[in-house]
């Protein structure tokens, strides 16, 4: 199964 | 004072269509050298990043005289944006210290000039870094065939998976009920550029992604007849819409993870 994953966890707070 | 002329306003409103179900509220970042809008979906999984450059031949006029960021409800500026005529000329203005947007119309011939405030809002949205990186596989295609891809392989299932290989790449679908495959070779042999496929590639990638977002990207298709695809193995794809005399709408979608 796939899990989808978070724009946060590749793009850090700028 | 912030003033910025388009000579087409169907381009905007273009541009807020794509955007307005997917990101609802969404800050424009105005300054000397354009405007830029970022913001992500409410599920934190897809981002967007807009880019209109001052310098370019869509803007017959642009002024910025202070950094100003204007937070605005895309619904209502898709509503404001129906009321203006496709051919008029859309000038967007606000103060230094703004409250209100002010949209003006004015159509080709200068008989009809309608004008719209709209109030801004405070929207506290997280700016993310969005890294600058060579990716290992670039796809151009035509963004209508993008589209059709999206919207045929979505009947079957929740998630594509894209293979880019040195042939072409190819996109599968595979639900419970069915799969499906579609394959696009490179081509070389199409007289108009717009047509071709072209796949630039440093290494080869496989990975899923949710089609319903790809789908929703696929909602700035009028925007641009080419649209570009952007892979690495395990990073968000990057869907780049390059607007004629402006700039670039780029999507961002995390991968399907396996777990």
């Amino acid at each position: 199964t796939n899990k989808q994953g978070s724009i946060k966890e590749f793009f850090k707070k700028r | 004072m912030f003033e910025a002329k388009m000579l087409q306003s169907s381009v905007l409103k273009k541009i807020i269509e794509s955007l307005k179900d997917l990101f609802a509220d969404a800050n424009f970042d105005c300054s000397s050298s354009g405007i830029t809008l970022q913001d992500m979906d409410s599920s934190h999984v897809a981002l967007c990043y807009l880019k209109l450059r001052s310098d370019e031949e869509g803007f017959e006029d642009y002024r910025c005289d202070r950094n100003i960021t204007l937070g605005v409800n895309l619904g209502l500026m898709s509503k404001i944006l129906k009321c203006a005529g496709n051919d008029d000329v859309v000038t967007l203005r606000a103060e230094d210290e703004p409250n209100i947007l002010t949209f003006i119309f004015d159509s080709k011939n200068s008989e009809r000039v309608s004008k719209y405030d709209i109030k801004l809002m405070e929207i506290d949205s997280e700016l993310l870094g969005i890294p600058d990186t060579d990716y290992s596989c670039v796809v151009k295609m035509p963004s209508h065939e993008f589209q059709r891809i999206c919207s045929n392989l979505s009947q079957l299932g929740d998630s594509v998976t894209i293979d880019c290989h040195k042939e072409g790449v190819d996109f599968k679908v595979a639900g419970e009920q069915g799969s499906g495959a579609i394959k696009l070779k490179q081509t070389t042999s199409v007289d108009k550029e717009e047509d071709q496929v072209t796949v630039q590639l440093n290494e080869p990638v496989t990975q899923s992604f949710a089609l319903k977002f790809l789908c929703a990207f696929t909602k700035a298709t009028s925007l641009s007849d080419t649209v570009n695809l952007s892979l690495t193995q395990d990073t968000p794809v990057v869907v780049e819409y390059p607007i004629a005399q402006h700039g670039y709408l780029r999507f961002y979608l995390a991968p399907k993870i396996e777990e």
